[in-house]
């Protein structure tokens, strides 16, 4: 048996948000630990990881590690009759056929439940070494959520280079060039305004600015995004939420051929 | 011109 009651249920709708435009079918993982997700997009050039530890849920019990394999598209749907305020329960039974979803309003007193049908998916896993980056750069996400969108109008290559400088977003395309710079900068009061640039060597790869954007879906999850580089290897990009889980991004980079 | 990579090049699959 397989029970959550997440009282800020929005977390959880969010998470789906985050994920929804770069795969239509995932596996939710259910352990005694936590909610987790490792999916791919179908060009295998992106991977999200997603965390949710059972100490973000106010009940939570899961007497058997169990998938739950969803359509995204059909989850959405049904997050959208989701109340802002609504605290979220999922169940599932141990033979895993079929998720309960409901959502409670204690102010409305409305209570809207679903069965959703579960489909046993067939996932490849990859295994993500734990690696120590050469460069990691904390930064508003609203901020980085901008500067990708913005560039698109420049090119569909964004250039990412930390150097001694600062982290530099470069696209070049038929109309000419954009750079936008950010330096390190810890002078504000609030530190999710904070920009810190951790650098041990220059790194510079290339990533395809539409992969960046779907990750900036992730942005209402959370004030601060962390970029992870080290050279030839793929970006992590990082959305802590609180101190409860994480939705990570994987991006491989260009690279010359 | 640069080439876009898979994952696949840098992680195993389990």
């Amino acid at each position: 048996m397989f029970e959550a009651r997440l009282a800020n249920g929005n977390i959880f709708k969010m998470i789906v948000e985050s994920i929804r435009e770069l795969v239509v079918d995932v596996n939710i993982d259910c352990s005694t630990e936590e909610l987790s997700i490792q999916c791919m997009d179908s060009a295998h050039v992106a991977l999200v990881s997603m965390s949710l530890s059972q100490s973000a849920f106010d009940h939570f019990r899961c007497d058997r590690s169990l998938s739950l394999g969803l359509n995204l598209p059909n989850v959405s749907k049904i997050f959208k009759m989701m109340g802002r305020d609504d605290t979220m329960v999922l169940k599932a039974e141990d033979s895993a056929d079929k998720l309960m979803l409901m959502f409670e309003n204690d102010k409305s007193g409305t209570i809207a439940d679903f069965e959703l049908k579960l489909m046993a998916i067939e996932a490849e896993q990859l295994g993500v070494p734990d690696t120590a980056y050469k460069c990691s750069i904390s930064m508003p996400s609203s901020e980085f959520q901008r500067i990708v969108r913005d560039l698109q109008v420049m090119g569909d290559t964004c250039k990412i280079s930390c150097t001694k400088e600062g982290l530099k977003f470069s696209a070049t395309g038929q109309i000419g060039t954009g750079n936008i710079l950010m330096r390190q900068n810890v002078a504000s009061e609030k530190e999710e305004d904070h920009v810190t640039i951790d650098m041990e060597e220059p790194v510079e790869l290339n990533f395809a600015l539409r992969y960046l954007n779907f990750f900036t879906k992730a942005t209402p999850l959370s004030p601060t995004v962390i970029l992870k580089m080290s050279p030839g290897l793929p970006i992590v990009i990082e959305y802590p939420i609180e101190q409860l889980g994480h939705v990570k991004y994987y991006l491989a980079p260009k690279m010359e051929e | 011109p640069l080439k876009q990579g898979t994952l696949f090049s840098f992680f195993n699959k389990h």
